[in-house]
């Protein structure tokens, strides 16, 4: 079952939002890199990145949204979540990207690609606990 | 007098969706 979207879309995603990584550096939300996220999660001990890949893009009986399937990490577990359609994930080798660009890019002004099958986002995990 | 307004600073992590449940070894 997927998970509800929220009607909202979170304050952060707005461009200039100012994000502070886990070694304390501030950055704004459109000047992030894969690398942030990747050091910043090696910096925390608790929580791992994990590569989603996109398999399916459906459309939602809920208006505006989609529901996403992703494979997520080694073990590939199908984890589908239903986002409104100006959500934006953070693709390797692409950045911010949303299944309407033209949309997140309007309301949030966060510049955005094309998020289709075949991208590879970065998710988070938590590490096992001991 | 114009009260200084704080800039709201976010913690990376809330950029990242979770998505996967946590694998128990």
């Amino acid at each position: 079952t997927p998970l509800s979207p929220s009607s909202a879309l979170p304050p952060y995603f707005m461009k200039g939002s100012i994000i502070q990584l886990a070694d304390g550096e501030l950055k704004r939300v459109e000047d992030l890199r894969a690398e942030d996220f990747l050091q910043s999660a090696d910096l925390s001990g608790e929580l791992k990145i994990d590569s989603s890949t996109v398999e399916r893009i459906d459309s939602s009986r809920t208006p505006d949204a989609v529901i996403i399937q992703f494979s997520v990490g080694e073990h590939k577990t199908q984890v589908c979540v239903e986002v409104l359609v100006e959500y934006p994930f953070f693709v390797f080798g692409q950045g911010w990207s949303s299944c309407c660009p033209h949309r997140t890019t309007q309301l949030l002004a966060l510049s955005c690609a094309r998020l289709s099958v075949g991208d590879v986002c970065i998710s988070l995990t938590l590490k096992s606990l001991r | 007098n114009v009260e200084p307004r704080s800039v709201p600073v976010f913690p990376w992590h809330s950029l990242v969706p979770f998505l996967a449940p946590t694998q128990s070894d």
